[in-house]
């Protein structure tokens, strides 16, 4: 079933924060370019992915999610 | 493993830490215990040696604190990030964070999160070591919960710090004063707190020298157990494991502890029912099924309940025919016949070995099933038996696998 457009909205807010924290990934508030954002948060997901050994499709699947929410150290996987 | 960049260390083998604050979880006593016991993880397989002050400047500063605590990272409540600790360096270098917010236990359970494991995770920053995508390592940047006693360093973790600062020194150049092993019992944590005044003497942590691994090409090596486990060949000697994969052309270095951190090391036997995913491991009068990393519920049994006698106390050996679905386990110089589909022992076992497997004179300290052939293992040799015939057909080094 699709997901609930809420929760998609929650979810995506928590990736952003995820890989604000996690995967040096900045998002530009004023951009007039929304595409090239989500294309950037594509690469980071996908940065992730390969760092935990998912499948790296670059998108927000259940999988991605799950693990995001999973307790952890707060140092980024990546160098910023 | 990872290091931080520019690969930052402490340039002195003296490193001094100092607790500031307590959480109110747990006793004082036990903090003391976790935090120490985090450091000695360390201190053994490096030649870094920890010792606590208790007032002053230290190298590392531990402290426990909520939300916004004074530096660019912000802890964010019950759950999320759970501590976090800075790279070797002067002022806030090295220093490690512990979010208030969370529930810390000195027991793995699920409410709360054992301040060894994450101590030990921090102190692995404070030292110099990044994350690691190496599942199973301590370095990786979930908290796993897993038992912590008898808890070791998988392999990874290992590396990485002694590429950081080397090996321990030799056992004559170490000070004689050594941290008493600690490990908790894992039970029902007492309710109230009660304050403790600080020592006064600084308690130095000293390391002691870890078991080495033996050499992969050593022609003396000889197996505890070996089994296949879902396409992969599993080695076994003490704590250590050699993992032969598909999907991989190096042999990777493992520890027991790394995939299964409840389990005793040394095996005396091991074998995978591969149709129900399973591998089963066997230590003296005991045996623990497994699925990947999970251990079966209701785990260890007595071997007994395979339908040995009672005075059989350990199996030498086991592994499981997958065409015939039988499984075989030897012991001295007899070998029992064990039906995986009625799960009982088949009739007119014990045989002796020596009878049925001509050729082989030995015990069987392993066995393996790789190819169509069945490989028995005695020593630092193994023979190559097919089965079918029950024919020797070669002998070769136990550690002919390794690419040597």
């Amino acid at each position: 079933f699709p997901v609930a457009p809420e929760k998609e909205q929650k979810d995506m807010q928590l990736a952003k924060k995820y890989l604000e924290n996690f995967y040096d990934f900045k998002e530009e508030k004023h951009s007039l370019f929304k595409a090239k954002d989500l294309s950037r948060m594509a690469d980071k997901i996908r940065e992730m992915q390969s760092f935990f050994g998912l499948e790296m499709t670059g998108e927000l699947n259940q999988k991605t999610l799950d693990m995001m929410k999973q307790p952890r150290c707060g140092i980024p996987d990546v160098r910023s | 493993y990872s290091t931080f960049p520019y690969s930052p260390t402490w340039k002195k083998e003296d490193v001094t830490y100092r607790i500031l604050n307590y959480t109110p979880d747990m006793l004082q006593a036990d903090v003391d215990e976790a935090i120490a016991r985090a450091f000695q993880l360390w201190s053994s397989v490096t030649p870094l040696r920890f010792t606590r002050v208790y007032g002053g400047q230290a190298d590392i500063m531990i402290s426990f604190a909520a939300g916004f605590h004074g530096d660019f990272y912000s802890f964010d409540g019950p759950g999320g990030t759970l501590a976090h600790a800075y790279a070797p360096g002067s002022g806030i270098g090295g220093d490690a964070h512990f979010d208030e917010d969370e529930n810390w236990t000195k027991f793995t359970t699920n409410s709360g999160y054992n301040l060894f494991l994450v101590a030990a995770h921090e102190l692995g920053h404070s030292l110099g070591l990044s994350h690691s995508n190496v599942f199973g390592a301590l370095m990786y940047p979930i908290y796993m919960p897993v038992d912590t006693r008898n808890y070791q360093l998988h392999q990874d973790d290992i590396d990485g710090i002694q590429a950081l600062y080397g090996p321990p020194k030799e056992p004559d150049a170490l000070p004689t004063k050594a941290f008493p092993p600690q490990e908790p019992t894992e039970m029902i944590p007492a309710e109230a707190p009660t304050p403790t005044l600080p020592r006064e003497e600084p308690t130095e942590i000293t390391p002691s020298k870890p078991p080495q691994r033996p050499d992969d090409c050593d022609p003396h090596l000889t197996f505890d157990a070996i089994t296949t486990l879902r396409g992969e060949t599993l080695f076994f000697k003490g704590s250590y494991v050699w993992r032969k994969s598909p999907y991989f052309s190096e042999i990777e270095h493992d520890t027991i502890s790394s995939f299964w951190p409840s389990l005793i090391d040394g095996f005396d036997a091991a074998y995978e029912v591969d149709k129900r995913d399973r591998v089963l491991f066997f230590k003296d009068d005991q045996y623990w099924a497994v699925s990947g990393y999970r251990i079966e519920s209701g785990f260890p049994r007595p071997i007994q309940n395979l339908g040995f006698p009672s005075s059989v106390r350990r199996i030498d050996a086991a592994v499981h025919d997958q065409s015939t679905k039988r499984t075989y386990f030897f012991v001295g110089n007899k070998y029992w016949s064990y039906n995986e589909n009625t799960q009982s022992m088949e009739r007119g076992y014990p045989r002796k070995i020596a009878s049925d497997f001509q050729g082989i004179v030995h015990p069987i300290d392993a066995a393996l099933q790789k190819n169509g052939y069945f490989y028995f293992f005695h020593g630092s040799n193994q023979y190559e038996v097919d089965m079918k015939r029950k024919k020797l057909i070669r002998t070769m080094k136990s550690n002919s696998w390794f690419n040597c």
